[in-house]
């Protein structure tokens, strides 16, 4: 099994690969040089994927980038749901990061009757009691969580109902959800309270 | 050396005792069906830290929860810099969360002309020119970064050049820092390429 940290560091091989001159041939060494690693980590991580490089050469960056977004599956879009449209949820909708690296927000949800019908960035903000038809409706593999905590359980059950697979939650609270679920936790105070651990 | 993950569950852990009773004794079996994990690994992270449950019968939540709040650093307050006031920086101000837990945010930068000198939530934002002298007066330890990835590597050295030992990084970019400084990155991209890779 693949540690999620080397999916993670994937993602960060490829946005410096995605800088490089595309016909350039890179060696690990350079590789771990871009993203503050060391040579044997980039070895070990792509070893977990595959054999990449050509012995004693490098890697060709093209070929490389083109097998990292195979391997992180961004060979496609994946249009993301969006449930609690307030101050975070507004901020990461009008972010642009999302659409440029595949990942669209196509539908919004909301349960305050004063959000409910209003257009933000072209999508009307829907009940969320409709989360399940909609995102079935439309094929949505994704949801991103920005509703208070005590609203994250019941949101995430809708979406699962949906058939969302992969949840990447704000909310700071504990979700218990089946393991065919693949969440991820974005929890502002546990990294600050890592911080202050160390800096104690 | 204790692994991060064992830090942020303790983070977890405190956050599920301060919703229990204070005198109520818990067993590590109970403390981890609260956050979903093993009794196993409960025993495991809180030995990381010391003795802390009386044998066969479990933990005094109040003094558990006191414990913790030592161990993350948590019996005083952070004050915190924020550099970046733009769509994601204002978010973060406005969010009672980081009060709450004692990270208040008490100073603000920017490098745009049109903000520098306007007030937002009781604070004056400054010019980033001046964050190593005014951080330094402030005796501010944590920052966060909300300014665009190409302007990340600068504020971060001038936070350190300020005394900031600790920094919780928005911008999706490689910031190289002495070993000294405890970095945290929340990278939304790589968190949702992490997704994919599992969905596709
Ligand atoms: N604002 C931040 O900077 C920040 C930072 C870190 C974490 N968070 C977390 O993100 C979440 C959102 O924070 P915020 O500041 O945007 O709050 P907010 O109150 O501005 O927005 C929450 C939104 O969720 C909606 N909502 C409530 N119940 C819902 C439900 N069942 N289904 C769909 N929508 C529902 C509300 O109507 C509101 O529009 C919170 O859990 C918060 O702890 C926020
Ligand atoms: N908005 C989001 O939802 C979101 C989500 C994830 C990540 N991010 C990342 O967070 C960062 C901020 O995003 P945003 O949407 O708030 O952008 P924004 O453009 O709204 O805000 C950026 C702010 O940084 C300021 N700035 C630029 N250079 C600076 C410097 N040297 N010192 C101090 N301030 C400086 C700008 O004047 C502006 O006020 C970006 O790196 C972005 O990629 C944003």
């Amino acid at each position: 099994k693949v540690p999620d940290v080397a999916i993670q560091r994937l993602s960060i091989y490829l946005r410096a690969l995605r800088k490089l001159e595309e016909n350039r041939i890179l060696s690990s060494l350079k590789l771990a040089e871009l993203i503050g690693t060391s040579d044997g980590q980039v070895r070990k991580d792509l070893a977990y994927f595959g054999e990449f490089g050509i012995p004693g050469q490098g890697y060709q960056v093209k070929k490389l980038r083109r097998e990292i977004t195979r391997i992180l599956g961004l060979d496609r879009t994946w249009k993301v749901a969006l449930a609690g449209v307030g101050k975070l949820g507004s901020a990461l909708l009008v972010y642009p990061g999302l659409r440029e690296s595949g990942f669209p927000i196509r539908v919004l949800f909301d349960n305050d009757p004063a959000k409910i019908g209003k257009v933000r960035e072209g999508l009307r903000i829907q009940s969320s009691e409709t989360i399940p038809q909609v995102v079935s409706q439309e094929e949505i593999k994704i949801g991103i969580i920005t509703t208070p905590a005590e609203a994250a359980q019941k949101v995430t059950n809708q979406l699962i109902k949906g058939g969302v697979r992969g949840i990447l939650n704000f909310a700071p609270t504990i979700i218990v959800h089946p393991s065919e679920l693949k969440l991820k936790n974005v929890d502002l105070s546990t990294n600050l309270e890592t911080l202050s651990y160390f800096l104690k």
